[in-house]
């Protein structure tokens, strides 16, 4: 049975798309069966798969206006992953969730189906803790959280904390922490070691080993529409990509 | 009387707080009186400048509570720079605003009242386009954009400019673009010249001429409660903003 997994983070531009697109991929190097689901209404998980987001079935038609998740899956050149794309449709969305029935779990049960087609389903969070992520923090199994290596990435980690637990004890109780994966590190600057050093202690063995380091190719890879491992394989990014993925795969046999 | 200018960009991470406040502590060594009004939940504002978002009147109590924003308004260490912080009392606020009267004016109806007050009264906004960053774009003469110089930022210009436009012909008919301005520009790389062409045949005579190197100091400095111009005045990026900061009154005599 599939395992979900969200990626989250509150604060903007830490690399939650940047991970979910390139540890899928990896993933599906390795012949795992993974499903990306993009409730962000930036879209830009689609167009790192160079996938059109603006044509066919979305997470908004899925959420909103409950057409079945399965419709709205897609495949993308990148083998064992498909995807489920957003688009600007999703920003309304969070106003027209407050007033619906059960609005918190509507991913979880349209999810549900999918399960068995599938080893891994990760799903993409926009940088807030409204209706959208609340609905992937329902949804999930566990959440996989990319920290980048500055000062205020580290503020935001109590509120998400915060939340987690919310979420915890009133809509998921079987929710746990899958990882924390360290993004960005730059080592030549003492903010990255200290950073690391802060959230190693904190997190301990939930911390990736595998650490992200700040590499352009990662930056450059999603204007061709493709992951790091078919745009640069021998990168930087895209070897701390593998290891994350092998690293994730000892945690989840 | 004083103008009002949202620092607004959907896309997480592209330095709207950085230029928040280190162009307001800019024009304030420039004698000019500047209002820094944070209705970001995440509250980096506060921090960036060595304000404690715990304790005191917030942005939350303004909109939610009906609070006078004069009683929030707060003295910071920056000459010439007051703040108005936000802190996680905001997430809620998303889904507390949709059911009230006027909900979208409640920014502009309490900022009024300041605005003799001031020379400049800037608003940082969260990465999203819901109602926190509309009543910022309703209550505001004018929004400048931050635009990260990488490909993820280019695809969501496109969105912002359709929310300003809705904005202008629904809310705030007098809404204009103050300018876009090029952040963490690293000169050594192709994707950072590509993204400014593309910036500057969009935006033509909007973007900045200044732009905003990537500059380690310009991280390092939000960690000690500071501005750029405290912390490291010499440095590539305080330099950029002073050059901003020029530019700014330039535009604004
Ligand atoms: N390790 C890295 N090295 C260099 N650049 C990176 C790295 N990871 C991500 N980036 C770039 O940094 C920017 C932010 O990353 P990304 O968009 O993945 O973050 P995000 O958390 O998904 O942002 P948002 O909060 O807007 O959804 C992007 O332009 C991306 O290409
Ligand atoms: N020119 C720069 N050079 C290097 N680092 C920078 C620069 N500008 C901002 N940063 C750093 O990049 C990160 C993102 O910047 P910042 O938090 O200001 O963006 P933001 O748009 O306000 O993010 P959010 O969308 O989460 O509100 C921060 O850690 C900041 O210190
Ligand atoms: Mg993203
Ligand atoms: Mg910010």
């Amino acid at each position: 049975m599939g395992k979900i997994i969200s990626v989250a983070n509150q604060k903007g531009g830490v690399g939650k798309t940047t991970t979910v697109i390139n540890l899928s991929a990896a993933l599906g190097h390795r012949g795992k069966r993974i499903l990306l689901i993009d409730i962000d209404p930036q879209g830009n998980a689609a167009s790192g798969l160079g996938v059109n987001a603006q044509e066919g079935v979305t997470s908004y038609d899925i959420l909103i206006n409950e057409v079945s998740a399965e419709s709205a899956v897609r495949k993308t050149a990148t083998p064992g992953v498909d995807i489920i794309t957003a688009n600007q449709d999703l920003s309304g969305a969070q106003i027209e969730l407050v007033n619906m029935l059960a609005r918190e779990s509507l991913l979880k049960r349209a999810l549900e189906p999918l399960r068995a087609s599938y080893d891994f389903i990760f799903i993409d969070t926009p940088p807030s803790l409204g209706l959208l992520t609340v609905n992937a923090l329902t949804a999930c199994d566990t959440v996989l959280i990319p920290i980048q290596c500055e000062f205020y990435a580290l503020e935001g980690i109590a509120q998400l904390m915060t939340n987690i637990k919310m979420i915890k004890q009133n809509l998921n109780p079987s929710l746990l922490i899958e990882g924390v994966c360290l993004t960005m590190y730059d080592s030549r600057t003492n903010l990255s070691r200290e950073v690391m050093e802060d959230v190693v202690a904190h997190f301990k063995e939930k911390t990736f080993k595998s650490i992200i380091p700040r590499n352009i190719r990662l930056s450059e890879a999603p204007s061709l529409g493709k992951p790091i491992s078919a745009y640069s394989p021998e990168s930087q990014g895209a070897q701390a990509y593998e290891k994350l993925a092998d690293e994730f795969l000892s945690r989840n046999p």
